[in-house]
């Protein structure tokens, strides 16, 4: 899967989600 | 190269070779056998693989005895719900998990056998509407169970000896969670999908709904199975049960699906397709394998990430297949049938 597929990718996805979400 | 990818790859003649069968057991009491599984033991300083067995209103625990030979070491009466599953806990010691209920699950039940002063017991985690359940590593069980109004995810902590030792509440998404998933590798990280055909993350820590992730509709009732978190994009084992056949891919078993979670986009990475000529099915994934029991009566069994079937177990002159399940760490595979036969293959 290439960036082009997906969209960026975020190796710290959880962390910036987890930062994002309602507590 | 994304169209190369999702072409199906099954061999002409999968090669049976690759399960061995290691021993049988048979539990002649048992008039229809409803699930089987195992357990971690440790008795008398010694830990050992044993296996769980279930039938409606009974759940009996096997020793290995010698290498291809088993003996039931105890048996718990549930007479009162039927029992639907086990209900497995990865790591966990001394402790068989079964859900019980008629059509839906309605309760969760930890079962306790001590040999070293024969007492045994079960003790009560969980009551409701259960519309999933999973077992985690660390003695944790989440369940997402509905009411009229709302529905409830929880996090349970069992103790060692079968009690809840702490709660806590996931924010659950508004339509209902179907199954459940570990991450391997990411401790705090849940996956789920919902019957709006969604996979859904949490933070099991904080209790938060992370994200939403559209699965698509061609695959209607997708079930996840399993979840890698590798270089940024979370990789889902999801099943299939409702697809229909397609000229291009067969009929799925399993699919590997790539979600990027930054930004909710997915692509589908690898098919598992039914054998030629078969229908049906019911999965069980562990690490990187699949199996699933037919309707014909057979196991079929896929490496998910070659999207390979590499081997079926035909029925038997003495039955059909009805149960196919993974045993814990890898210690080969559990085919058992109605009338309470069990095989163990190593693969």
């Amino acid at each position: 899967c290439s960036e082009s597929d997906l969209g960026p990718i975020s190796l710290n996805w959880f962390e910036e989600l987890t930062a994002e979400a309602p507590p | 190269a994304v169209a190369e990818q999702l072409t199906p790859v099954l061999l002409d003649g999968p090669r049976e070779e690759s399960l061995q069968l290691v021993s049988e057991l048979k539990d002649s009491s048992c008039s229809c056998a409803v699930d089987v599984g195992t357990v971690w033991w440790e008795a008398a300083g010694r830990r050992e693989l044993r296996v769980v067995t279930a039938s409606e209103s009974t759940v009996s625990l096997w020793e290995p005895l010698a290498p291809d030979c088993w003996g039931k070491v105890y048996t718990w009466h549930l007479r009162e719900v039927p029992v639907i599953q086990i209900v497995p806990l990865p790591d966990t010691c001394n402790l068989v998990c079964v859900a019980l209920g008629e059509l839906e699950i309605g309760e969760i039940r930890l079962l306790l056998h001590s040999s070293e002063t024969d007492s045994s017991k079960h003790s009560l985690v969980k009551t409701g509407n259960i519309k999933a359940v999973v077992g985690l590593k660390d003695r944790r069980l989440v369940s997402s169970s509905r009411t009229m109004q709302e529905q409830q995810v929880e996090m349970v902590l069992l103790s060692e000896t079968g009690g809840s030792k702490d709660r806590q509440s996931l924010m659950p998404p508004e339509e209902t969670v179907t199954a459940f998933a570990e991450v391997e590798g990411m401790r705090e990280a849940l996956v789920g999908t919902t019957a709006g055909n969604s996979v859904v993350v949490w933070n099991l820590k904080t209790g938060q709904l992370l994200k939403k992730m559209h699965v698509g509709y061609s695959y209607p009732a997708s079930i996840c199975h399993r979840a890698y978190s590798d270089s940024g994009l979370l990789f889902v084992v999801l099943s299939h049960p409702l697809a229909k056949k397609s000229e291009s891919c067969g009929s799925p078993a399993f699919r590997v699906v790539a979600f990027n979670p930054h930004t909710g986009q997915s692509t589908g990475v690898m098919f598992s397709c039914l054998p030629l000529s078969c229908a049906g099915r019911q999965g069980d994934v562990w690490d990187t394998a699949g199996a699933a029991v037919l309707t014909s009566g057979a196991v079929a069994v896929w490496d998910l990430l070659q999207g390979r079937c590499v081997a079926v177990l035909p029925p038997g002159p003495a039955g059909h297949w009805a149960l196919a399940r993974w045993a814990t760490s890898g210690a080969g595979l559990l085919a058992g049938r109605r009338d309470g036969t069990v095989h163990l293959y190593r693969y």
